[in-house]
């Protein structure tokens, strides 16, 4: 089943 | 000290609902160049970006930069004391703990005026690159939230695909399936009417309909909304608010575990 990432999988936290 | 006049006040009310359901409070950062905000929702899938530049304010003066922390339903509140043709101006002192809002009428016999607790947040900030994207689609607002509207009454999740034949919106669930294809079009004499289809390639991303729903509650802020799309991104929903600036939400995608 499809799975919900989490935002900061994708962009740096700063 | 920060003051802020918008003279059409019916902006900053519409801003505040567009985002108040997913953000339940965040740092609006004010500086000498505007107002800026970027709030994530509380399980980090989607992000809420504002920007408002000064030069689209009325009167703007900043003095130094600060955070204002803001619980975004107690603003609500707050703003709905507002009269829609209301202008409003906002005030803080350097390193205040409350935010004053003023309200005028357009015939100015009424004014009157509020002070918003501010709150000290501890804020997360995400690095989003500049970048380009495989597909960026200029549609209707109303169009678009009447597609997440309808297609949230049948599944949960939706699959959008942008091809040359156009963006396709599918999804399925207990009722059966339903899909959605919008083609570019550029026939109306009102450009707020075009669908625009810009494809550098296919593109198809999964992506959580409630969200993307919760996002068309900024359709009041803008007649267009745009969507960009880039394989295993989070999808980008901008609305452009008027000269003032814009209103991003940027999903998280759904991948296949």
């Amino acid at each position: 089943t499809p799975i919900q990432n989490d935002l900061c999988e994708f962009y740096a936290l700063l | 000290m920060f003051e802020a006049k918008i003279s059409q006040g019916s902006v900053l009310k519409k801003l505040v609902e567009a985002l108040k359901e997913l953000v339940t409070e965040g740092n609006i950062d004010v500086s000498p160049s505007g107002m800026s905000l970027q709030a994530m929702d509380s399980s980090h899938v989607c992000l809420v970006s504002l920007v408002l530049r000064d030069d689209g304010f009325d009167h703007f003066r900043c003095d130094r930069n600060m955070p204002m922390g803001i619980h975004f339903a107690n603003f609500s509140k707050i703003l709905k004391c507002a009269g829609n043709d209301d202008a409003i101006t906002l005030k803080a002192e350097d390193n205040a703990d409350q935010l004053t809002l003023m309200f005028e009428s357009s015939n100015q016999d009424r004014i009157s005026d509020f002070d918003l607790k501010l709150m000290s947040i501890e804020s997360e900030h995400l690095g989003i690159p500049d970048q380009d994207y495989s597909a960026e689609i200029k549609m209707p607002a109303s169009e678009y939230q009447r597609i997440v509207r309808d297609l949230t009454s049948i599944g949960d999740t939706v699959l959008i695909s942008a091809t040359k034949e156009g963006i396709k919106f599918s999804t399925s669930g207990d009722v059966g399936t339903a899909n959605v294809t919008l083609r570019h079009n550029t026939t109306s004499e009102k450009q707020e009417e075009h669908t625009i289809i810009d494809l550098k390639e296919p593109v198809a991303l999964t992506f959580a309909l409630r969200y993307l729903k919760n996002f068309s509650n900024a359709t009041a802020l803008a007649p267009q909304v745009k969507l960009s799309l880039t394989k295993d991104l989070p999808i980008v929903v901008e609305y452009q608010v008027g000269e003032l600036g814009n209103i991003r939400f940027y999903l998280a995608p759904k991948i296949d575990d």
